[in-house]
């Protein structure tokens, strides 16, 4: 069976990317077969993993029903990693799309052969910063979801519109058996005091959801994307590696749990 | 003549509402009249300027056409900045906006009465971290435009798609007066190489558009929205408010060469 996870967080520069593209790779490293899917027409995680963008190749197409996911699927320089990557021509997907019928499952609906083949032990979905037609497709899609949040102050406003928009999804039959495998914190710094007092509030309002793990703010993490590696390519031994190797063994735990 | 500031990067988290909110609150410290427009349904700059954020209650109907902007400005705790607050709703015009006729000019077509009045010497206009709906109205009515940027690989890519999208909005006549007023550097961190990297390459393809005044990473900065204050009013005597003050100076001379 295929987990297919989402990250997403209307928020930006949480570290939705640093975490959908080191998770996968570090998944890649336990064996596991995963293709990561970049749904943001920004394609930080196709440059994070060095693929080039081609101006023009971009899943907008196979979510207007022409052609199929599995065409764009690359290989990258990690083993057991796949990719689907992204381009800014899919900006234009969010006002096509939202003219069209059936509009929340087009990625759902693309998604369709290649879960059915079982190619894959996991599909990881990079989310663009907002609550838009791409975001919503894959919210539609995916059976989970994971939210990277900052250890800032305007990043835990939004968490409840995050947490209130899969209740709705669930509520109104969009996606009932979407879950939030949990939240991670991202760029924590232990020496201040708000990050501290960001990370026990959001343990006081969503305990078993928050991932025991932190992940330190570490400049090698934000090196790392302009060689196109993974952390774990990258600097093998930095603290970012640690706390993503960390990260990935307990997913792994919660999962075999639910 | 009115000033129409809109602060816009695709790109999330890299200073968009700090930059608006302490920027505005500095131009009102210099005895300028300022309006705030919070165009993001996430209400940062709302919260940040310690606003209610009132349920239903954002320019979402006045976008589609019904009743005015005037209408929806309210007084900050600033002397001289007041402020059009944003709720979650206004996520919706991004649909129902790109639905209806001449979808990119409602927000003009909304704000020529203020502009005409002139009750204000600056209106800023803080963006949601897409090239949406709401991006794309304020980009259209703005006279120019402030990029935030972060001194991060992932929005040094980001950096032309932003000046591309100028260029076509100039070349379509969608708003052929539109210019960069400049760029400023955000979370600056003097001690890693890739922040001095970032804004050397910054400055090498945009030179004199690059402020010299880089704002520095300081946590007084992430706590001051928690307490609904601008970096002036939150702590004085910090380097952020600094920063902000030198921006502000910056921005004011170059104006005044326009
Ligand atoms: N733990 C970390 N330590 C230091 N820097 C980090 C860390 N995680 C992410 N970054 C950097 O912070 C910036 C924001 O992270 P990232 O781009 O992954 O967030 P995002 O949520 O995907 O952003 P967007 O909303 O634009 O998609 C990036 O430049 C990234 O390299
Ligand atoms: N100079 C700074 N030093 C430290 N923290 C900062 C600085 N500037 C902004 N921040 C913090 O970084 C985070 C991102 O900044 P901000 O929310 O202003 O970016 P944004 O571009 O408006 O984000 P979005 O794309 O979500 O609208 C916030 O939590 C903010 O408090
Ligand atoms: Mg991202
Ligand atoms: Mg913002």
């Amino acid at each position: 069976e295929t987990s297919v996870i989402a990250f997403a967080n209307q928020k930006g520069g949480v570290g939705k990317t640093t975490t959908t593209v080191n998770l996968s790779a570090c998944l890649a490293e336990k064996d596991k077969r995963v293709l990561l899917i970049d749904l943001d027409p920004q394609a930080n995680a196709t440059s994070g993993l060095g693929i080039e963008k081609t101006p023009g190749k971009s899943i907008y197409n196979v979510l207007l029903g022409e052609g199929s996911l599995r065409e764009h699927i690359h290989p990258t320089n990690i083993d057991g990693l796949d990719i689907i990557p992204a381009e800014v021509n899919l900006a234009g997907a969010e006002i096509d799309v939202a003219r069209s019928d059936n509009y929340l499952n087009r990625f759902k609906i693309a998604l369709a052969d290649i879960l059915s083949a079982q190619d894959y032990d996991f599909i990881t979905v990079d989310c663009p910063p907002s609550l838009g037609i791409l975001t919503m497709n894959a919210l539609t899609a995916a059976k989970s979801l994971i939210i990277p949040m900052q250890c800032e102050y305007y990043a835990l406003e939004g968490l409840t519109v995050m947490t209130g928009l899969v209740q709705k999804l669930r509520d109104n039959g969009a996606n009932p058996d979407l879950i939030i495998e949990g939240i991670v914190m991202t760029m924590y710094d232990i020496r201040t005091n708000l990050a501290q007092q960001v990370v026990q509030e959001v343990s006081a309002h969503f305990g078993n959801k928050l991932y025991e793990t932190l992940i330190p703010r570490s400049v090698r993490l934000s090196e790392a994307p302009s060689f196109g590696l993974p952390i774990t390519h990258y600097d093998n031994n930095s603290t970012g590696a640690a706390a993503y190797r960390q990260l990935t063994k307990e997913v792994l735990q919660k999962l075999a749990l639910t």
